[in-house]
C-alpha cells in the first residue's frame, strides 16, 4: 500500500458517498444516469467474487464490502425509492454496445480462462466504460449540479492515482497488470474533458456546470 | 502467477 493507492481508494470512496448522500438528502436522483450505476453494481459484482475464494487483508474485505453495499443502495434509491425523479427520457445510452463487447473482450483477453479470471476481466473492461452513460447525459442535457461533478471529480481522480499507484508498484515491486493498468489509463482518458471543464466552471464558482 | 495480478487492488 503506497500513498497513491490509498488516496485513490479514498477518493474512490468520496465519489460513491457524495452520489449516495447527494440522492438521499436531496430526495431526487435528478441528473443522474441510472444506467451507470448499474454498470457500476455489475462491476463490483464480478469483481468482488473473490470474496468467497481468497482473504487478502481487514482493509480489501471491509472496503470490497462497502463498496458493494453502496452500490446497489444507490440503485436502490434511483430505481425504487425515488423513480419518480429519475429522468429516464434524458438516460438513453445503449448499454449493450458497451457490454456485449466488454463481455467479449472479457474472454479473448485475460489471464486464464477460469469463470471467476473472466469476471474480474469483464469487470476491469467495463469499469473503464461504466461511466458512458452519465457523461452522455450531462452532453444530451447540457448541463449537470455542481455535486454531480464533485462525484465525477473524485471519481475520475480515483483511477487517475490508481495509474500513479502502478507506475510506483512497477518501479518499487516489479508488479505490471497491463489489464488494469491498459484499462485504466483508458478510463482516465474518458475523464480528462471532463476535469478541464471542472476546472474552469465549476471551480470558477459557477453553481452548475453547463457545456458551450 | 499473472492471473493473481491486481487482486490486493480494489
Amino acid at each position: 500500500m503506497n500513498v497513491f493507492r490509498l488516496l485513490g481508494d479514498v477518493s474512490h470512496l468520496v465519489a460513491i458517498i457524495i452520489l449516495f448522500l447527494k440522492i438521499f438528502r436531496s430526495k431526487s436522483c435528478a441528473g443522474i444516469s441510472g444506467k451507470s450505476q448499474v454498470l457500476f453494481a455489475l462491476v463490483f459484482t464480478t469483481r468482488y467474487l473473490d470474496l468467497f475464494t481468497s482473504f487478502i487483508s481487514i482493509y480489501n474485505t471491509v472496503m470490497k464490502v462497502v463498496f458493494l453495499v453502496l452500490s446497489y443502495a444507490t440503485v436502490y434509491l434511483i430505481y425504487l425509492r425515488f423513480r419518480s425523479s429519475y429522468d429516464s427520457e434524458s438516460d438513453t445510452f445503449r448499454v449493450e454496445f458497451l457490454l456485449v463487447p466488454v463481455a467479449g473482450l472479457s474472454f479473448l483477453e485475460n489471464y486464464d480462462f477460469t469463470p471467476i479470471e473472466i469476471l474480474w476481466t469483464f469487470s476491469i473492461y467495463l469499469e473503464s466504460v461504466a461511466i458512458l452513460p452519465q457523461l452522455f447525459m450531462i452532453t444530451k442535457t447540457g448541463e449537470a449540479e455542481s455535486i454531480t461533478t464533485h462525484y465525477l471529480f473524485f471519481l475520475g481522480l480515483y483511477r487517475a492515482l490508481y495509474l500513479a499507484n502502478w507506475v510506483w508498484r512497477y518501479h518499487t515491486e516489479g508488479f505490471f497488470d497491463q489489464i488494469a493498468v491498459v484499462s485504466g489509463v483508458v478510463q482516465t482518458i474518458f475523464y480528462c474533458d471532463f476535469f478541464y471543464l471542472y476546472v474552469t466552471k465549476v471551480l470558477k464558482g459557477n453553481s452548475k456546470l453547463t457545456l458551450p | 502467477s499473472d492471473s493473481q495480478n491486481g487482486k490486493d487492488e480494489l
